[in-house]
C-alpha cells in the first residue's frame, strides 16, 4: 500500500540574505520514515 | 461395447496439408476479427446510443510480468486473500504464527498495542494492529508536515506541468491521479452531497449557526489552524478557496448551491493561488507488509471531498512502481481533497493486491474493494455512456456537512484517519 500526498506550498526562492525561503524537504529518497516524523516544512 | 472397442479396426488417414493450413488460417482470422471488434467497442463507449457495457478495461503497458498480471482477476484474488486472513487461527498457533510473520517482515513486537498476541484472532487483526501510546511521537515543531504513516519515502518533489514523476522518465498526470472534474449529481453519494436538499438543510440549521461558529472557532484555535473564520467564509486567506459558494450562511440558497456545482466543474488546479507564489509538491510513502498500516493526518487540515476510484489492485511494490507507468492512476484509491494553511491539500491512500481495503474513519459510507462498489461503478459507467458522457472514473462525496463553518471535516495533526486492511 502507498500514500501519496499532493499539496500546495510557497515556492522556493532565495531571500535577501541568501537564505532559501519556501518549501523545504526534510527527507531523502528511499529513507525509512515513521508516522509523525517530519517530511518537510515552509 | 467392450467387444466393439476391442475388435473394431482403427485406420488412420492423413489430413491434407491444405485443410490444416485452412483451419489454422480460420482460427487466426477469428482471433483478429475478435480483437478488432473489441477495439471498436472500446472506441464506441461514450458515444450517444452506444451499447452500455461497464467500465472499459485498461490494459497497461509494461514488461511481460505486468502483462501477465493484467490478465489476473486481481480484485477477486484480493478479496479471497482477505477472507482467508479473517479465518480464526487456533489459539496456540497464534503467537508462533505472528512471531514468524514478525521475523519475516520485520515487525517490532515490542511496540504492538497488545502485549498478549493471543488477543489477535487472525492475521487480518494483527495486520491492522494499533501501537502502544507514545510509540510514534509527533515532531515537536507544529509547522512541520509529518509523515502520514510508517514506510519508505519513494519519491517526492515539485509538480511541474501537471505531471508527477514516478521514476526517472516515467510520469503520470496529476489529473489522472486526482480526477479532473466533479461528476454529475447521479454519481455523488456522500453523506452530505452538494444537493439542493443539503442547501435547504443548511438553511434550516441557520438558527443554530452562531453556536456552531463558536465551537468551530474553538476547534480552530485549539488545533492552531491559522486562518480566521472570515478567511474561511470569504476566501481572503493566502490562496484562493476551493469553493467560494460553500459558505453556509443563513442566506444559503439554491442559487448558491448551483454556483457551487458550477465551481465543482472546474479543473482542480484552478484553486492554486493565481499570484504564482505557491507551487504543488508531492510525496509518495510506501508501506511494506510489516509496517504499521494505519494512517494519520500529516497536518491540521480540512477535508472537503472524497473521490473513490474503483480501479484495479496491482501490487505497489517498488519494483512494479518502477516498471508500470501510472500505477497509482490504475489502482483503486481514495482521493481526499481539502485545504491546509498554504492552500490545496490532498491525501491519497492507494490500495494494492494484498491490502485492497482502505478504511477512512470519518467516512462510514466508503466501501473499497467491494463487489457492490464495482457493480455500482459499472452502472455509473453505463449511465454515463447512455448519456453520451465520458465516465470520469470516480464517485464523489462531500464532507461539507461535517462542519458547515469549516466547510469539511477538520483533522488534527497526527490524528488517526484510517488504514489499510488485508484483502
Amino acid at each position: 500500500s502507498t500514500i501519496v500526498l499532493v499539496f500546495e506550498a510557497p515556492s522556493q526562492q532565495k531571500g535577501e540574505n541568501g537564505r532559501v525561503k519556501g518549501w523545504e524537504w526534510k527527507v531523502q529518497k528511499g529513507q525509512r520514515v515513521r508516522q509523525g516524523q517530519a517530511l518537510g516544512q515552509v | 461395447l467392450g467387444d466393439a472397442l476391442r475388435n473394431t479396426k482403427i485406420q488412420w488417414y492423413q489430413i491434407p496439408v491444405g485443410l490444416g493450413i485452412g483451419f489454422l488460417g480460420l482460427v487466426q482470422f477469428y482471433k483478429v476479427t475478435a480483437r478488432e471488434q473489441e477495439k471498436q467497442r472500446d472506441l464506441e463507449v461514450g458515444e450517444p446510443g452506444s451499447q452500455p457495457r461497464g467500465r472499459p478495461k485498461v490494459r497497461p503497458d509494461g514488461p511481460w510480468q505486468v502483462q501477465v498480471m493484467s490478465t489476473l482477476p486481481l480484485k477477486a484474488m484480493s478479496r479471497l486473500w482477505g477472507r482467508f486472513n479473517e479465518l480464526t487461527i487456533p489459539y496456540y498457533l497464534r503467537v508462533p504464527g505472528f512471531k514468524l510473520y514478525a521475523f519475516i517482515f520485520g515487525v517490532d513486537l515490542s511496540e504492538v498495542g497488545e502485549d498478549d498476541l493471543h488477543v489477535y484472532p487472525n492475521l487480518a487483526a494483527f495486520f491492522y494492529r494499533k501501537l502502544k501510546p507514545g510509540s510514534r511521537p509527533l515532531h515537536p515543531d507544529p509547522h512541520m508536515l509529518l509523515s502520514p504513516s510508517d514506510g519508505r519515502v519513494l519519491q517526492f518533489g515539485q509538480i511541474e506541468g501537471g505531471d508527477i514523476e514516478q521514476v526517472k522518465g516515467m510520469t503520470y498526470s496529476i489529473d489522472a491521479l486526482l480526477g479532473r472534474r466533479t461528476p454529475t449529481s447521479s454519481i455523488s453519494n456522500g453523506s452530505s452531497g452538494t444537493s439542493t436538499e443539503h442547501a435547504k438543510k443548511i438553511h434550516r440549521e441557520a438558527s443554530e449557526e452562531e453556536e456552531i461558529i463558536k465551537s468551530d472557532a474553538e476547534f480552530a484555535r485549539v488545533n492552531g489552524i491559522p486562518y480566521t473564520l472570515p478567511d474561511l467564509f470569504t476566501g481572503s486567506g493566502r490562496s484562493k478557496p476551493v469553493k467560494d459558494a460553500a459558505t453556509p450562511s443563513s442566506q444559503s440558497t439554491e442559487a448558491e448551491v448551483g454556483a457551487e456545482l458550477a465551481l465543482g466543474e472546474r479543473p482542480w488546479y484552478d484553486i492554486i493561488s493565481p499570484d504564482k507564489t505557491t507551487s504543488l509538491y508531492y510525496a509518495v510513502v510506501y508501506l511494506a507488509p510489516g509496517d504499521y498500516h494505519r494512517f494519520h493526518s500529516p497536518t491540521n487540515w480540512v477535508v472537503e471531498r472524497r473521490r473513490h476510484f474503483a480501479g484495479e489492485l496491482y501490487s505497489v511494490s517498488p519494483y512494479l512502481q518502477r516498471t508500470l507507468p501510472g500505477l497509482f492512476t490504475l489502482n483503486e484509491r481514495v482521493v481526499l481533497l481539502g485545504r491546509w494553511r498554504w492552500g490545496f491539500f490532498s491525501y491519497i491512500p492507494v490500495g494494492a493486491t494484498n491490502v485492497g481495503s482502505i478504511v477512512v474513519n470519518f467516512d462510514r459510507e466508503l466501501r473499497t474493494n467491494s463487489l457492490t462498489t464495482d457493480t455500482e461503478a459499472d452502472r455509473a459507467a453505463d449511465e454515463a455512456a447512455a448519456r453520451g458522457e465520458p465516465y470520469l472514473g470516480f464517485a464523489e462525496a462531500s464532507y461539507e456537512g461535517a462542519s458547515p463553518v469549516l466547510g469539511g471535516h477538520a483533522l488534527r495533526r497526527g490524528e488517526e484517519m484510517g488504514g489499510f486492511q488485508l484483502g
